[in-house]
């Protein structure tokens, strides 16, 4: 079973990478779930074509014993099983609260044994790193964490931040670092800079999605562009990038960049 | 003394905002301290020139009963009174634990007694509203809130959030939402969004920062706007909202969107 995590920052486009990568394996033949770590719970919408109840909506109306499998695991296009964690409302408690309930509900119902998925995928908030959105990192619960990234200083902050965590947990569980995925949500397409970040951090740049029109028209659809657009080229760069991740065996204990370092790549931009 | 909070998604704008207007105060004679809420802690370069020790970098060196007010609390353009929280290692730790240290730090050692500023600005993350970034909202530590965002969806959610913690807390220590400021960090330019959105909220539009090269270009050189270019239209810009926000009498309770509603805005976009 191939696991990995997506992280970055909020709104880089990790969800819209896990969903099309699921969507690319799943046409591939693979059985495939990917779990919502993120408390926007919309990563799914684009694979379902709604919104799914999330695995705190469901344990807050029915507690940890009433709940099954098939009130917080949803089949979606080409058979991908989707989850969301969900999150509290602002204010009450962690908002990682609902990654942790999720990965503990879905061990609870043996979802993995159930459901023999061939790969998972996690996509987590990293605008901070702590609390549920450490866990996946804490705890071990993938091979290894694909980043996604702009050249934009915010997202390589970001991406900065979620390396420190990796390298915290090297000594236990440890969750390595595969790569970086450069996804066209900036104004300003400098790949130069983020192959001199990814240089500095010992990795690699797994791949690149240009800004694309056709992704935010799949998406008022609710669909991936892997369902609206499946012949396009941008349907073919989510089929390379996700076999490139699946294939991927270099993975890495990065080594986190000081604020001086940051501040250096910022005034290259 | 006149205390608000400026609160919104990571690389909004708050610092730029917070910096500028406390600037623009501090040129219309007020005594100004800015505490800045964000493990990025850079809020005060523009302010100082340079990073400054946070809060917890001496904590973490001397233990609380060794800290002294004047290792914490720097000087920077104008007068102002410049703080940085800071935050924990990525992973070790909830990351808004800074704000609580240095919060109470500040109180221990009589800042406000000692300083007796006229005006006090926190600079707060805002892409998860909990732990010690919902502190400020949770102790009414002040007056009122002001959001900046953007017509973007994720800035929009990410608002909403926060007007949701606001509301959460509105029985004790009640911090008011004094308005949104709406800042040119988007590709898109569309006014009408941010005036929809505050309208749902039952909020007004404080003011408006168009894009402007002035900004980055400034803080190339560690400066705000209003020491680098004094006499552009974006100093008086700012100075204008300082103004605005400073008179501001009228705060409301929020009326959060559904997720719904926020759809619905995004599909207008
Ligand atoms: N390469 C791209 N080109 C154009 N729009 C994109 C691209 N990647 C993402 N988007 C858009 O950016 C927004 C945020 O993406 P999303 O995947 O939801 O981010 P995250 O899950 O990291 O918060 C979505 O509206 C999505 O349609
Ligand atoms: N109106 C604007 N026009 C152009 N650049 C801006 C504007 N506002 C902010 N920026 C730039 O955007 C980046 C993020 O702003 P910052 O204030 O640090 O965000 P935050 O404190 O919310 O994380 C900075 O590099 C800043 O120079
Ligand atoms: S640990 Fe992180 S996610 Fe949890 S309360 Fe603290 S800041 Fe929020
Ligand atoms: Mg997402
Ligand atoms: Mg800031």
């Amino acid at each position: 079973m191939r696991k990995f995590c997506i992280y970055g920052k909020g709104g880089i486009g990790k969800s819209t990478v896990v969903s099309n990568i699921a969507a690319a394996l799943a046409e591939d033949g693979k059985t495939v779930m990917v779990m919502g770590c993120d408390p926007k719970s919309d990563m799914s919408r684009n694979l379902i074509g709604r919104r799914i109840p999330t695995v705190l909506d469901v344990f807050r109306a029915k507690g940890p014993d009433e709940m099954k499998l098939e009130e917080i695991v949803f089949e979606g296009f080409g058979g991908v099983y989707c989850v969301e964690s969900g999150g509290p409302e602002p204010g009450v408690g962690c908002a990682g609260r609902g990654v942790i309930t999720a990965t503990d509900m879905l061990a609870r119902l043996g979802a993995f044994n159930d459901l023999e998925p061939d790969v998972v995928i996690y996509d987590v908030l990293g605008d901070v790193v702590c609390g549920g959105f450490a866990m996946p990192l804490r705890k071990g619960l993938a091979d290894d964490v694909y980043v996604v990234t702009t050249c934009d200083p915010m997202a390589i902050y970001a991406a900065n931040n979620i390396c420190k965590g990796i390298k915290r947990f090297a000594d236990r569980g440890a969750v390595f670092l595969g790569g970086l995925i450069y996804n066209g949500r900036s104004v300003v397409d400098e790949p130069s800079i983020v192959e001199s970040f990814a240089a500095r951090l010992g990795a690699k740049v797994m791949g690149r999605i240009p800004m694309s029109e056709l992704i935010p028209r799949a998406e008022i659809r609710r669909k991936t562009v892997l369902e609206y657009a499946p012949d396009s080229e941008i349907a073919d760069m989510f089929r390379d990038l996700a076999l490139t991740i699946c294939l991927n065996k270099d993975r890495i204990m990065p080594e986190p960049l000081s604020d001086d370092e940051l501040d250096k790549i910022n005034e290259e931009i």
